[in-house]
């Protein structure tokens, strides 16, 4: 069956996006066939892999009960990796979905015929950063959440917010199976205390959650989106596509309750 | 009158609550009144002063007209400088505020007493990421946006979106003064050519609207608000204090029509 996982965190620029591009990207790459779902309005993941954002194109017309989700998936142009893309008129599907009845589950919902069909071994979803409504339908959609974390302060202190939201949506029932996948640290500059301080409180509080491997801050990471591609394809020796490599062995090591 | 203006981008981690907060604290140092208002539910600028989140500060009561604004003005510490903090309960507003009358204009309502009072010569509003309902209440309630850019890729993306919504909120009368201030270049790393083309490009489109002072990355500025300071006291020769200072001379330069 296929294993979903979110990329949740509400604080803004931590690095959702980029972990979920070249997450999709590396599992794409050990021949996993993976579906990458873009909910942001920003639509930030669909032009990471060089697709338009299409009106029309995005999961909002299948939010509302209107259209078959898996009309809107799309090739990304790599082996094993489909998309859905996102349309910047989803930010107004929020306003449209709240009004719906079970307005939680849309998602949930809209997405089963895709796991009923079992055609991928991973789904990957890119949540915007907030906690509205698009981004607890992705968090009632999935078993999984993998939450990217800058190593700043500003970020260390929105993790008890995040870490909140998937236990009341846990024990709520809107999503009885989901759990934490990790806690992936990004953007670690080797050259300030600060990176290492955030990493070692964190560590310190979420111990075997946080994933061993780090994320480096590159450039290479901020270049690759200009050209439309995944890190493993924009610098395939890069040290980020090293590390998302380790990252992606690292999820692939974890054992998945079924 | 009061100089209102609202820290605005729908991306996030590009720097709108340390300008919101660095802004505030140069308009304080250089004698102006200035209140600053924490519209973000992650209450990044409350904490960066230093102050507590406390349950029932924010403007939430104030936005469903439950007491007045001016009731949960608190002290900085600072000369001139006064907070309006926020809570992680402003984001269960938005859905709150949606269902009142004149969803828009709550904050405009709430804040017009302080207006009529007459305290403050700078009003700085801190949005969060995204166009919901709480930015879209600072936007109308505001004269002037100022909207810090990360000097990445996808924070280039999303300009036209948060100027699209600009223009749609200044001609469908919700705020028919609602005018940019300016685009302030943030995160620019002078080691990289990435940093550099985008402040070419936004330069290239938007000519005078963007500020000559550019804010280069620096770790101070990641580091000041894990000891609640802003950065001019926090290390007020830094380079970052320097460039702060300086957009804070660009911004009194610019003429203000009334
Ligand atoms: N490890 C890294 N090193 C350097 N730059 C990075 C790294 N990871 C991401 N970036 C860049 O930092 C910015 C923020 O990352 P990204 O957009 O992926 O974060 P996000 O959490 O998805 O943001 P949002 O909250 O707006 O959705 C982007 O411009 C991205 O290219
Ligand atoms: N010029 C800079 N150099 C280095 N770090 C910076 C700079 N400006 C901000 N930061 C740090 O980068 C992170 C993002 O900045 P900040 O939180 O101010 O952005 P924001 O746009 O308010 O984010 P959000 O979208 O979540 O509200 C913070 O950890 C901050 O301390
Ligand atoms: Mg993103
Ligand atoms: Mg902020």
């Amino acid at each position: 069956s296929t294993r979903s996982i979110a990329l949740a965190n509400q604080k803004g620029g931590v690095g959702k996006t980029t972990t979920a591009v070249s997450l999709a990207a590396c599992l794409a790459e050990r021949g996993k066939r993976t579906l990458l779902l873009d909910l942001d309005p920003q639509a930030n993941a669909t032009s990471a892999l060089g697709l338009e954002k299409l009106s029309g194109g995005s999961v909002y017309k299948a939010l509302l009960g209107g259209a078959r989700l898996a009309d809107s998936i799309r090739p990304s142009g790599y082996d094993n990796l489909e998309i859905i893309p996102s349309e910047v008129d989803l930010a107004v599907a929020e306003v449209d979905v709240a009004r719906t009845e079970n307005y939680l589950q849309r998602l949930r919902l809209a997405l089963m015929p895709i796991h009923d069909a079992n055609q991928y071994e991973f789904l990957l979803v890119d949540c915007p950063p907030s906690l509205g409504i698009l981004t607890m339908n992705g968090l009632a959609a999935v078993d999984r959440v993998l939450v990217p974390l800058q190593c700043e302060y500003f970020a260390l202190e929105g993790l008890a917010v995040i870490m909140r939201v998937l236990k009341q949506i846990k024990e709520s029932g809107a999503n009885p199976v989901l759990d934490l996948e990790g806690i992936v640290m990004t953007m670690f500059d080797g050259r300030t205390n600060l990176s290492q301080q955030v990493v070692n409180e964190v560590r310190g509080h979420f111990g075997e959650k946080v994933f061993q491997t780090v994320i480096p801050r590159t450039v290479r990471l901020g270049e690759a989106p200009s050209f439309g591609k995944p890190i493993t394809a924009y610098d395939t020796h890069s040290q980020a596509a090293v590390a998302y490599r380790a990252l992606t062995a690292e999820l692939l090591a974890q054992p998945w309750p079924s």
